[in-house]
């Protein structure tokens, strides 16, 4: 499995729901 | 002209230095109008001039870069491991629960890759704590008084101490929230149940199961949230007070606050250190600004939250990957500082890279750790990167900011063990 890390989420919003995963780019 | 300037990006080098200064702003998208119940807590760099109450010192020293990269590893290869269904024969390794567990852990060493701090109160009356946050775990705890330094390290907070909290209750052993501890389970002592948790960077913590009313913020409380006592911690915790497990099982924040907050959770992780992050809980029920993707479940692991990788762009231009290299997934984790790639998928990405950067002729630099793409910027008032964009199943993508393609000066990308794994 690949890992998405914690640089590469900097500055989005990472967003669960329990059945997606959703990023918003530059939110803080 | 437009593809050339989202294909590129300049940026000034003094963005990669360390403030000392912190930017005490939570983001606007924190402080905005969600709809229906939620709850927006602060969110710092634990090492950086927003940790609480501005002690950054106080939550342990800043370990070296190298250091940090040599823990991501570890945990990046347990993780990898856990869902591949290899833990348990692995030499070294363990979930938590084995019988046969070797902890190589160095206490009160602050090595840990858990980077990111928020503050919540315990108890009644209520005691501020600051917990590490983690999507890779499940159980979250706090040390507890008793518990000596060692088999305890030192905290910035007072300990917590169950017996000055009336609404703090041991869970029984006969309790079916002990029995569904199942892999952090650890046995039964005086008719209390006990719990383990160990974690890919050698951590380890022990304690009683316990009941308490969590405080999330002023007007958000958690009554009756289970979580461990923990009166042995062994690791690479020192300064914070305990963990806060974001995972998917049942014992994690997320879904002790499911019938309050839907099982709906955001965070955002500060671009710097001296910027303020935020999690929430509850928030937005639409997806509206958001590029969604389904979330997958590892058959072998189910504490992980998982997505199906699709590509990778650099510069504007996809790069040349079988989707067949991404087809186990990809763990979305708060807890690994540096992305791992399939070798073929991060071969690919790292010349791509250098090829974009080859006409700007900025010195290389040794390597730092796993990080083999790094240059020397000192000369340079400003530095122009490509762009890199990540898509994944069913369409979303994310183009990675500045932030999210450099550290320390290397491409902040490492290859996994193997395309297989």
């Amino acid at each position: 499995a690949s890992i998405l890390g914690n640089v590469q989420q900097r500055s989005f919003e990472v967003r669960f729901d329990g059945s997606t995963v959703g990023f918003m780019p530059a939110s803080c | 002209h437009a593809d050339a300037a989202r294909s590129y990006v300049t940026v000034s080098t003094s963005s990669f230095a360390v403030s000392s200064t912190c930017a005490d702003e939570l983001p606007g998208r924190a402080a905005s109008p969600r709809n229906g119940t939620s709850a927006v807590l602060r969110l710092t760099h634990r090492h950086g001039p927003c940790a609480p109450a501005g002690k950054a010192s106080a939550l342990g020293s800043p370990p070296s870069f190298l250091d940090t990269l040599r823990a991501d590893q570890r945990r990046a290869e347990y993780i990898q491991r856990r869902v591949s269904g290899a833990a348990a024969a692995a030499p070294g390794m363990q979930l938590a629960g084995s019988k046969a567990a070797t902890v190589p852990a160095n206490l009160g060493f602050s090595i840990g890759t858990l980077q990111y701090v928020v503050t919540v109160s315990l108890g009644t009356p209520a005691v501020a704590q600051t917990l590490e946050v983690d999507t890779g775990s499940d159980v979250s705890w706090v040390q507890c008084k008793p518990c000596p330094s060692p088999p305890c390290y030192s905290q910035r907070d007072p300990l917590f101490d169950p017996t000055r909290s009336s609404s703090y209750s041991a869970v029984p052993c006969a309790a079916a929230s002990c029995s569904q501890l199942a892999l952090y389970s650890n046995g039964c002592s005086g008719g209390q149940c006990g719990y383990v948790v160990s974690y890919g960077d050698g951590s380890t913590t022990t304690g009683v199961y316990s009941s308490d009313t969590l405080t999330l913020t002023g007007s958000n409380a958690l009554k009756g949230f289970l979580f461990g006592c923990g009166h042995a911690q062994q690791g690479l915790f020192a300064g914070v007070d305990g963990l806060l497990g974001l995972g998917r099982q049942g014992q994690s924040l997320v879904s002790q606050a499911s019938s309050t907050y839907g099982g709906v959770f955001s965070y955002c992780l500060p671009p710097t250190q001296n910027s303020v992050g935020y999690i929430s809980l509850g928030g937005p029920s639409s997806t509206t600004g958001f590029s969604t993707t389904p979330l997958l479940t590892a058959s072998n692991d189910p504490t992980y939250y998982i997505v199906m990788l699709a590509g990778i762009s650099v510069g504007g231009q996809p790069l040349s990957i079988d989707a067949s290299v991404f087809a186990s997934g990809a763990v979305v984790d708060t807890g690994t500082v540096v992305t791992r790639l399939p070798p073929t998928a991060y071969s690919a990405l790292r010349s791509a890279f250098r090829a974009a950067m080859a006409p700007y002729g900025y010195p290389s630099a040794p390597a730092t750790g796993i990080l083999d793409t790094c240059y020397d910027f000192t000369r340079y008032g400003t530095v122009t990167l490509p762009t890199i964009s990540i898509a994944f199943g069913g369409g979303a993508a994310m183009d990675l900011g500045t932030s999210g393609i450099l550290t320390s000066g290397c491409l902040a990308f490492a290859p996994t063990g193997g395309d297989s794994q």
